[in-house]
C-alpha cells in the first residue's frame, strides 16, 4: 500500500476498468484470483505472505455497473 | 380509465436496473496508512468512470464514519429522483475482531454502518456494495505450495483448522425476515447486499 496502494483496491480497478460491463461477482472472482497470486513482502513480514478476499453476497441478480 | 394490467416481473435472470441515480460514499483513514492516497484516486476514478456521484470524506472519525452514513443514508432519501445503486468503501486500519479504527483511533463496527444504509428506503430492492479495506486481525497467511510446506506443517501441529483463507466465497441468500414494504414486497432487508472484504476473518490485508 506504501508505494501504489492495497492490493484489493488497485485489483479492483484494473479488473473493473477492463470489463465495466462484465458481472460484478464474476469480476470480483477474478479480483480475487489475481489478489491471492500476489505474494505479499515487506519491512514488517520478511517472510511471503498471501492475500484472501472474502465475498460475502445476497444479491438476488445479476449486477453489471455499465 | 386505463385498463388493468398485470404488473409484470422482471425475470429471475434479469439484471439490476441501474438507470437511476448510483451513489458512492468513500470514507477512508489516509493518516498513518502511507499509499492510501491511490487507492482513494484508483476508487475514485473508477466510481466516476461508473457514474457514480461521489462522497469523499478522508480522515473521519469513528464517530464520522456513522455520521456521514446517516448523512448518506438521508441525502437518498431525500432525492426526488429514482436511486439505483449505492457503492460504500470503507478504508482505515482494522482492529482484532473487525472493527474499523477512525482517524481518532475510536472503534466502529462496519456491520452498523451496513445497517445504517439498509435502512434507505430509497434502496430497497437495490443493490448495495460495500467494499472495506482494513485489517480484520493479525493473522499473516502464509499460503500453501512448496516454500510454504515447512510452515504449514508446522501450522498443522498448532491448529486444528485450515492455514489459507483462499477460495472461501461465502454466497449467502438469506431469505428469511418477511417485511412486505417498498417496491419489492416480500423479500428480506438483508437481500441485495455485496459485502467485499480485502482480507478473510482474522487476518491482515496488505
Amino acid at each position: 500500500r506504501d508505494e501504489k496502494g492495497s492490493d484489493f483496491i488497485q485489483t479492483l480497478a484494473e479488473v473493473l476498468r477492463a470489463d465495466p460491463g462484465g458481472d460484478l461477482l464474476e469480476l470480483l472472482t477474478e479480483v480475487n484470483r489475481r489478489v491471492c497470486e500476489l505474494d505479499v513482502l515487506g519491512p514488517d513480514c520478511p517472510e511471503r505472505r498471501k492475500a484472501c478476499l472474502e465475498i460475502r453476497s445476497s444479491l438476488r441478480r445479476p449486477l453489471c455497473l455499465q | 380509465v386505463e385498463p388493468w394490467e398485470p404488473k409484470l416481473e422482471p425475470s429471475p435472470r434479469a439484471q439490476y436496473d441501474l438507470s437511476g441515480t448510483r451513489a458512492a460514499l468513500l470514507l477512508s483513514v489516509i493518516r498513518s496508512r502511507p499509499g492510501a492516497k491511490h487507492d482513494v484516486e484508483a476508487l475514485g476514478s473508477l466510481c466516476q468512470a461508473l457514474n457514480f456521484k461521489i462522497t469523499l470524506r478522508t480522515n473521519p472519525t469513528a464517530q464520522a464514519f456513522q455520521e456521514e452514513m446517516v448523512q448518506f443514508r438521508e441525502c437518498l432519501d431525500a432525492l426526488s429522483a429514482p436511486v439505483s445503486c449505492a457503492l460504500v468503501a470503507l478504508m482505515a486500519h482494522g482492529g482484532p475482531q473487525g472493527q474499523l479504527l477512525g482517524a481518532d483511533g475510536q472503534e466502529v463496527q462496519p456491520e452498523a454502518l451496513v445497517q445504517e444504509l439498509n435502512r434507505c428506503r430509497a434502496l430497497w430492492g437495490c443493490p448495495k456494495i460495500f467494499l472495506l479495506q482494513a485489517c480484520r486481525g493479525g493473522h499473516r497467511d502464509a499460503g500453501v505450495g512448496p516454500t510454504a510446506l515447512s510452515w504449514f506443517r508446522r501450522w498443522l501441529r498448532a491448529s486444528p483448522t485450515t492455514p489459507s483463507h483462499a477460495d472461501v466465497l461465502e454466497i449467502y441468500t438469506d431469505a428469511q425476515g418477511s417485511a412486505s414494504r417498498g417496491p419489492t414486497a416480500g423479500s428480506s432487508d438483508q437481500a441485495d447486499i455485496l459485502m467485499v472484504y480485502a482480507a478473510a476473518e482474522g487476518c491482515v490485508a496488505y
